[in-house]
């Protein structure tokens, strides 16, 4: 369902080039529940950027579901970002002008559900997480670990064939924590596909693989997590 | 050092009001390393801007080394939050438009050092958390961890007395996260009063005693680490 093929990516500041990905290749199936690892600065927000059809890669190619994203029209990515991917952001990326409720009500915009139907789905989702009683909340009168909380919330509101999570517990307790793992692990179960980094061995043990990256390429793609 | 007396802070949206602390009574001695730790929402990182003259209580009074801080002028504010504390934000807060060395320097410019000084000590410091090919970058270029450690030098850049740090390795592999409580745990050893909110039991056992929170109240001041 995700392949990519020696994926490299640039980044130019002036005359400096930093080359984020130097030749990254994974092959992600249908279903699977995996873990990527590594230290600070070594690529991970790079690959899932790429991975979630945000950001194009330098060099290399990267397959969903067997097309290449770099031939499709923008139209599509659009469709495939806003249907297929559901996208847990490390800085959390909340609307700031919108509340709590509206930020996660934001996805089923494009799928077409009543109101009313958007409402009540948002809710039942923001009931999960824990933040019943902050729907009205702007991101700005929330905790970080709220923020993070509701940012997950967003990323599955939409029922995404992929979640793409990028380190969703690092401002969580163990409680909150555990309980985002049981959502994800429910979801696993109903076949969603679900790539996550994470610092935490802890939370890379609920995943079935670990993928371990190094310096922009990947150091060990079959750890049984 | 540190003295609270039943602070309460309430924050108002509209017409309801959220309780963020209930009453909370902290005392600090010079030189402790403190961890806090407790729920997501739970009221750490309000409490900490209090502690840091970032936020005033809306009951309640806190004494910084015996000065009731409610009392003290805007300037005497201004001068306490620059020379005696250094604060690492949850969200890290960076100024976006100056690179990282720029940042870095900020807190020295009122210190009266000069330019060639601000840069010499800006880097050392900067060298510690693992940057030093980095300081060209902004902060939107950068990793997350690598924003969080940028936060973490700007904190300590002044050798201030306090260093109050919002959950300092959320978004960083156990490598790098050790080497940021080793310069903690060095920062403690030469007489620096270390607060440390964290969610990493980890973490929180290289303080030498854990403040736990809850719903706004105090549930265990006096846990030996
Ligand atoms: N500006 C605000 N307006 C309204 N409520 C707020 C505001 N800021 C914070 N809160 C609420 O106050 C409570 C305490 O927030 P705080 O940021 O102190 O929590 P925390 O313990 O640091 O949590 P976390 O571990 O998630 O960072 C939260 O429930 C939050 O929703
Ligand atoms: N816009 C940019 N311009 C220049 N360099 C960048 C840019 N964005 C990221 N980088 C660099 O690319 C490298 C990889 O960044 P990336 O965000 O993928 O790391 P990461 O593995 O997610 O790290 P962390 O665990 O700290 O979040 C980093 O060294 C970073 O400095
Ligand atoms: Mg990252
Ligand atoms: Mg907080």
């Amino acid at each position: 369902i995700i392949e990519t093929t020696q994926l490299i990516k640039d980044y130019s500041l002036g005359k400096v080039k930093v080359r984020a990905l130097s030749g990254v290749d994974v092959v992600i199936q249908e279903g699977e529940f995996v873990a990527i690892m590594g230290p600070s600065g070594s690529g991970k927000s790079t690959l899932m950027h790429i991975i979630g059809c945000l950001d194009s890669p330098t060099e290399g190619q990267y397959y969903l579901d067997g097309v290449q994203v770099s031939e499709l029209h923008r139209s599509d990515l659009a469709l495939i970002r806003n249907q297929k991917i559901g996208f847990v952001f490390q800085s959390f990326n909340l609307l700031p002008h919108l509340n709590v409720l509206k930020n996660v009500e934001l996805p089923l915009m494009y799928a077409g559900m009543s109101l009313r139907k958007r409402t009540e789905k948002a809710k039942e989702v923001l009931a999960s997480v824990g933040l019943s009683d902050r729907l009205k909340h702007k991101p700005t009168e929330l905790s970080g670990g709220q923020r993070q909380r509701v940012a997950i919330a967003r990323a599955i509101v939409n029922d995404p064939a992929i979640i793409l999570a990028d380190e969703p517990t690092g401002n969580l307790d163990s409680q909150a924590g555990g309980d985002i793992l049981e959502i994800f692990t429910k979801l696993n179960n109903n076949g969603h596909t679900i790539i996550m980094v994470t610092h935490d061995r802890i939370v890379a043990d609920r995943a079935s693989r670990i993928i371990r990256i190094m310096d922009g390429k990947i150091f060990d793609g079959n750890l049984d997590s």
